[in-house]
């Protein structure tokens, strides 16, 4: 089993584990097998142990998070696909490296250095500023790579629903194939642990595979990736002091994964509000998918089926883009025509294109990359 | 096309010169990182390095490989290194002692501190493009949340959860406050 661990881990064309794992006589549809209450939502699982879910090398999650709900950062050893089946919300994600692009105008734009003093200084007026938020809404679909921690925060009126596949036998996971999720925050029961898995509370979910609504009522275990830390430790790396070092480690937090946002979150993003360019878009899209669209009416086939809710309709400060503007008659007569092309510039612009990528005129891939004319 | 690649490729590289160190404290030591972007024949391997110099009293602070597994060898001196996994367990708390290796899974979290003497050490990564998550300092994930959200995470107040965004001003490599010093501020 460990060799054809090994092997599926580093063929990633080799789903499942084994050459037996795929000879299934019957498929079954499944049916979620772990169920977790959280203070604003649900969490619920299927048994990656399952035949279908083995032979297929990915694991399935679902989360129900409730408005004002806030998903705690967290980050699995898998990539994930989130498709979200209903709600809106905004996810934030942690790439290593990238900047902090959302701050307050108030800021200035200026520099901020950080540290404890300056930030005693700055008093009130300091403003928080963090890596990019997105919003995302029904039928999208979210990608998350391995090692990435995300936070959701369903900021709709509705349930948020998200399906999560975790592609465990990607070649991305150096980890062995059983889903892993960890934690950066709060007190969560795991959920992927499965029967038989080793930790704290593989027994408690045996004897509970379904958690009491409110948590597991004020235990004193604690999951996160900063329980395992020396809060001293933790206190010398923060700089903070040990009260604030041992709050990391949530040590009787019984809210689980998915907690309650009093008032609404506060965080530095965009308005929600479309741009012309994505206006534009949306309707490229729809021509390509419904044909002419100036003269298709509508049939039952492709109408939704749902009406609109209140909050989903565009608003009347949406409404009021710009009509485009025609050209008048004067204008048209005025316009100069274009110029055409002589032999002599034709060439130059042939010689230019041949010369640098090589290719008859076609610059692909990384050979053009260092000249500073190309676009990509 | 062979000769022009293979047999020209260079294969050797010194990453103990603290001049070529990609990240340098004076106070805390320094790293410094080899992977395909400098040795180019290490995306063939999909493997890299990383050799380290911690000072006295320094931290290397918490942090996961995100996507490669971590073998440390001890080369010179020791230091406390801590382990924790995804149920939140510590799977290793003890110091590494030069001559020995130490593994570090992908994912797992992990923070070292040089203890009573420098700290030296080399880290071979299963990926020729081995990256970090640091937990603290200046571009670590908690400068990236929201502070509301820090806020809400771990029951904070915002001004907390500011000084748990920005009161490490270093990125990966820090000089640690004395023992008493942190029990003064509690």
């Amino acid at each position: 089993e460990a060799e054809a661990d090994r092997v599926g881990r580093r063929q990633p064309s080799l789903r499942g584990k084994g050459e037996s794992e795929c000879q299934l006589d019957r498929l079954n549809s499944l049916e979620p097998t772990n169920r977790i209450q959280c203070e604003a939502g649900v969490i619920e699982t299927w048994d990656p142990n399952e035949d279908e879910l083995r032979c297929a090398g990915v694991a399935v999650v679902r989360h129900i998070i409730e408005p004002n709900g806030l998903l705690l950062p967290s980050f699995a050893n898998a990539p994930q696909l989130i498709f979200i089946e209903q709600g809106r919300g905004i996810q934030g994600l942690v790439l290593p490296g990238c900047p902090e692009t959302f701050q307050q105008s108030q800021f200035g734009g200026g520099r901020f250095s950080g540290g404890e003093e300056e930030l005693g200084r700055r008093g009130p007026r300091f403003q928080d500023r963090h890596q990019k938020v997105r919003h995302f809404r029904e039928g999208d679909i979210l990608v998350l790579p391995p090692g990435t921690a995300h936070w959701v925060y369903n900021e709709g009126d509705r349930p948020l629903v998200a399906i999560i596949l975790l592609d465990t036998t990607s070649s991305l996971n150096q980890l062995d194939i059983n889903p892993r999720r960890f934690y950066l925050a709060g007190n969560p029961e795991n959920e992927h642990q499965v029967q038989g898995q080793r930790g704290r509370h593989s027994q408690q979910q045996q004897q509970q595979p379904f958690a009491r609504p409110g948590g597991r009522g004020g235990g004193s275990a604690c999951d996160n990736i900063f329980c395992g830390f020396d809060a001293e430790l933790l206190a010398e790396a923060f700089n903070v002091d040990m009260e604030t070092a041992r709050r990391l480690q949530n040590e009787n937090d019984n809210r689980n994964n998915i907690v309650r946002v009093e008032g609404r979150l506060q965080v530095v993003r965009p308005p929600r509000r479309q741009s012309g360019w994505e206006r534009e878009g949306e309707s490229e899209r729809e021509r390509h998918r419904y044909g002419r669209r100036s003269s298709r009416r509508e049939t039952e086939w492709w109408r939704p089926s749902r009406r609109e809710p209140e909050w989903e309709r565009e608003t009347e400060w949406e409404r009021e883009r710009p009509s485009p503007r025609r050209e008048t008659e004067w204008e048209r007569e005025r316009r100069p025509s274009p110029r055409r092309e002589t032999e002599w510039e034709r060439e130059r612009e042939r010689e230019r294109y041949q010369g640098r990528g090589g290719r008859g005129g076609r610059c692909d891939g990384l050979e053009c990359n260092g000249n500073d004319n190309n676009d990509n | 096309g062979i000769d022009e690649t293979l047999c020209t490729m260079r294969l050797r590289e010194n990453i103990q010169d603290p001049a070529r160190a990609d990240i340098y404290t004076r106070q805390a030591g320094h790293i410094s990182t080899l992977n395909s972007h400098n040795l180019p024949i290490l995306s063939w391997l999909q493997l890299s390095a990383e050799y380290g110099r911690l000072h006295q009293d320094a931290i290397m602070g918490p942090h996961w490989n995100l996507n490669a597994h971590s073998v440390i060898y001890a080369l010179r001196g020791r230091a406390r290194i801590q382990v924790v996994d995804n149920n939140g367990q510590a799977v290793f708390d003890e110091e590494l002692q030069q001559g020995r290796i130490l593994v570090v899974p992908q994912n797992f979290a992990v923070v070292k501190r040089a203890e009573n003497e420098e700290f030296e050490w080399v880290s071979f990564k299963t990926s020729d493009n081995a990256m970090i998550n640091p937990l603290a300092g200046r571009t670590s994930v908690m400068r990236a949340l929201p502070d509301e959200v820090i806020a809400n995470a771990y029951q904070i107040s915002r001004e907390d959860a500011r000084r748990l965004k920005y009161s490490r001003k270093e990125s990966t490599l820090f000089r640690a406050a004395s023992g008493s010093m942190i029990q003064r501020r509690a």
